[in-house]
């Protein structure tokens, strides 16, 4: 029982975090017309058993999650990545002075999981 | 202040080809977004969604599960739409014959599309602005031609009557002379010649003058790069 409790001061379970995308930010403001920032989010947080459990994860993860908790050393923890993202459209001017309309997918993560 | 990674630096250049983007080289384009490239972003996936999202005029509801890849109020296929203008002379020809009242070249560079991208649609607008006394009770014959300068290279295009010149006129050229092959050209060049219906040689050259400098053109190009589209989920077994 003392080996599948997560060790103390480490990050919170797996879970999205808020990123706002602000074009500004990276210089690309003059010529991105719309959105002028999205929020992207992010994924950030331990993939420890038994939390890898309560999440979105691969079979394959609880149980190197398992293994993590039982020899930390010999196997990693699973990864906390996206597990479902969205699109979006960009309205941009491009170097033909054309006004474009370009969509992307996977931009915004909606959810995050253990793989 | 972090340092950001400049759109000339090996990892800016980068990252801008990995999304497709080719920023403008200067200063910040000036030109305006034409209406129908803000009605298609408003209501395009996420749009709305996206904090900070710019614009005119109220928020479109957005639709719960559109289509992958499609243009929906365009009803075609396609990832990206590009407003073309037209690079063409400035001022109209003299037309050669009695009955033409316009006769216009038009020039669009398509060199930015990509091999890989699809074409869908290439729809040409014409917008005459047109004055009054030309806009009033007159019908038109208009006609487009591949051609460059006063050239016209064989048969129209297309040859339209047009009811009245106040609002836009639409056309279709997806499949018609140049666009009707495999291949994508790098530009496209035509002929627009405008006559009164019926022949009527009676309009002042002038207002005729006055048509040809107050039209604008330009071409709303969609293409499908179907890469960076999400496959169709699979059915289960």
């Amino acid at each position: 029982a003392t080996h599948l409790a997560p060790p103390e001061g480490l990050d919170p379970p797996c879970k999205a975090r808020q990123l706002y995308i602000n074009f500004r930010d990276v210089g690309w403001h003059n010529w991105i017309i719309a959105p002028r920032g999205f929020m992207a989010n992010y994924c950030q947080g331990h993939c420890f058993f038994p939390a890898a459990t309560k999440m979105s994860s691969f079979n394959h993860a609880v149980m190197q999650s398992l293994m993590h908790s039982v020899a930390p050393t010999a196997t990693p923890p699973p990864c906390c990545v996206p597990v479902k993202l969205s699109p979006i459209s960009v309205l941009f001017y491009d170097n033909s002075d054309n006004v474009v309309l370009r969509h992307y997918e996977d931009m915004v993560v909606d959810e995050c999981g253990c793989r | 202040a972090q340092p950001q990674p400049s759109p000339l630096s090996p990892q800016g250049s980068a990252l801008l080809q990995a999304l497709g983007l080719r920023p403008p080289p200067g200063p910040p384009p000036t030109r305006p977004v034409p209406p129908v490239m803000w009605r298609l972003f408003r209501r395009a996936p996420q749009a709305a969604e996206s904090h900070g999202a710019g614009g005119e005029g109220p928020e479109v509801p957005q639709e719960p599960e559109p289509l992958p890849c499609h243009v929906k109020e365009l009803g075609v296929p396609g990832n990206i739409v590009r407003h073309v203008l037209d690079g063409g002379a400035a001022a109209p020809l003299e037309p050669a014959l009695g009955s033409l009242c316009l006769e216009k070249p038009l020039f669009f560079n398509l060199s930015f599309l990509e091999p890989r991208e699809q074409l869908t649609l290439v729809r040409l607008e014409l917008n005459f602005g047109a004055p009054g006394a030309l806009a009033a009770g007159q019908g038109w014959e208009l006609s487009l031609f591949q051609g460059h300068g006063s050239q016209l290279w064989g048969r129209p295009l297309l040859s339209r009557p047009v009811p009245a010149l106040r609002e836009p006129l639409h056309f279709e050229l997806l499949g018609l002379g140049p666009l009707g092959n495999a291949s994508v050209p790098q530009n496209l060049s035509l002929v627009l010649e405008l006559s009164p219906a019926g022949g009527d040689s009676g309009l002042p050259r002038g207002l005729c003058a006055e048509l040809g400098q107050s039209l604008e053109a330009s071409l709303l190009v969609v293409t499908l790069e179907p890469q960076l589209c999400r496959p169709p989920l699979r059915k289960r077994r």
